[in-house]
């Protein structure tokens, strides 16, 4: 707990007066590599201590929390066109609960490894581990969240990330008599789900949406056996043919607004 | 283009020391996302299906949305792969409210709620910052979204 204190975010530079508190820093998830998490809690902005906890994770994967969560979506602060000062978010979600944020796994964002090789064989099954790992040792940072009603939130390919904590904290937990986490559920965002139903459903959107011609449509579902995990050549030159030459110049995440130029 | 605003205010010396960030001098500027890893990411599992069943029999609240005017990992994906679930339906479908404009659509089933956010791209809050807290607090609640 005296750690928790260090790490308490005083003010950021440009930023409003807000009445809640904030704090970041690290957690080290292994020592032998020296990998270390790093996280920003918002906590509620009323209330805290009777509101839940919840975990915010990005997808990517390799994408920071910290980016996108926080500072574009559901964080307290929006940062302006200048990006040198921030503004509040009316509809943050830190007036409903206490959001973590976490830059998961190492290599993302500030989150870093000393081991560079690191870098070249993350996966699913470690960014798991490490992420209990990180969750175990904050509790010990933050008692008084040991045992709060506790959810975990994320889009795209944290649809991965998610679920599989949510099965690590649910083992964990059936493993020790004493459980630390109260894990309610879970709420995740146009999820990277099920690689097959996803490619299907993704080329069938681009078809009904009228972003591919008929004839990319007939060549994908010709060329690509969705249900291989590598995608032949053949598929790929199908699939790059229609993104390439019959998307145009769109925001693929969001097919109606103006794309960043 | 917001994620260029992040990429120039946390790379700023004195917001990193404000976080207590970047203490060990990273060899490498702070970025949204990293080319690296997902470059050279190793194993990923082809289906997170058998875990949400799993999950829904430990009894855990599951809700997955989805922004409709995304293409990257679009609504009509997460309805094939939810649908290869089977659950049974618990509410019928039916749209739901965000002041007098329908937020979205929904379906409640036995062990899992799922909604779409009506004008959404990929990242829903962004989008649609208010039907977003709505989704959200109706799922802190553990209650239905709004019939009106």
């Amino acid at each position: 707990p005296k750690q928790q204190e260090l790490d308490r975010i005083t003010a950021l530079p440009g930023q409003p007066p807000v009445t809640f508190s904030q704090f970041s820093g690290y957690i080290t998830v292994n020592e032998q590599h020296g990998r270390a998490l790093f996280y920003w809690l918002t906590e509620a902005t009323s209330h805290p201590q009777n509101k839940p906890l919840v975990l915010w994770l990005n997808g990517g994967p390799g994408c920071s929390s910290v980016a996108y969560g926080a500072s574009e979506e559901i964080g307290p602060f929006r940062i302006n066109r200048t990006g040198l000062s921030l503004y509040l978010n009316k509809y943050s979600w830190n007036k409903e609960a206490n959001i973590l944020f976490l830059e998961s796994p190492a290599g993302v964002g500030f989150s870093y490894t000393n081991t560079s090789s690191d870098l070249k064989d993350s996966g699913d099954k470690r960014t798991a581990q490490d992420a209990l790992v990180f969750l175990i040792r904050w509790m010990s940072r933050f008692p008084q969240y040991k045992n709060r009603e506790f959810y975990i939130a994320g889009e795209s390919y944290a649809g991965h990330y998610v679920p599989q904590l949510a099965k690590k904290i649910v083992e964990y937990n059936k493993a020790h008599l004493q459980p630390i986490f109260n894990l309610k559920g879970f709420i995740v965002g146009n999820a990277a789900t099920d690689n097959y139903h996803d490619n299907i459903g993704t080329v069938t959107f681009w078809w009904t949406h009228s972003m591919i011609s008929d004839g990319s449509y007939q060549s994908i579902l010709k060329n690509c056996n969705f249900k291989e995990v590598q995608t032949s050549e053949q598929c790929d030159d199908a699939l790059n043919y229609a993104m390439n030459n019959e998307f145009g110049d769109i925001d693929q995440y969001s097919i109606y607004t103006p794309s960043c130029i | 283009c917001t994620e260029n605003y992040a990429e120039k205010y946390y790379n700023q010396p004195e917001v990193q020391k404000a976080m207590h960030a970047n203490v060990t001098g990273i060899p490498y500027k702070w970025t949204a996302c990293s080319d690296v890893l997902i470059k050279y990411w190793n194993d990923s599992e082809t289906s997170l299906l058998p875990t949400y069943k799993k999950l829904i029999a430990a009894g855990l609240r599951i809700w997955v949305f989805s922004g409709d005017t995304d293409s990257v990992v679009p609504v009509t994906a997460t309805r094939f792969s939810l649908n290869h679930l089977n659950l049974t339906v618990q509410t019928r479908w039916y749209p739901w409210y965000a002041g007098n404009q329908v937020g979205g659509w929904t379906e409640v089933y036995n062990g899992l709620t799922f909604a779409t956010v009506r004008g959404a791209g990929h990242e829903v809050p962004l989008f649609q910052p208010k039907r977003a807290f709505i989704l959200f607090k109706s799922f802190l609640a553990g209650k239905e979204l709004p019939t009106s």
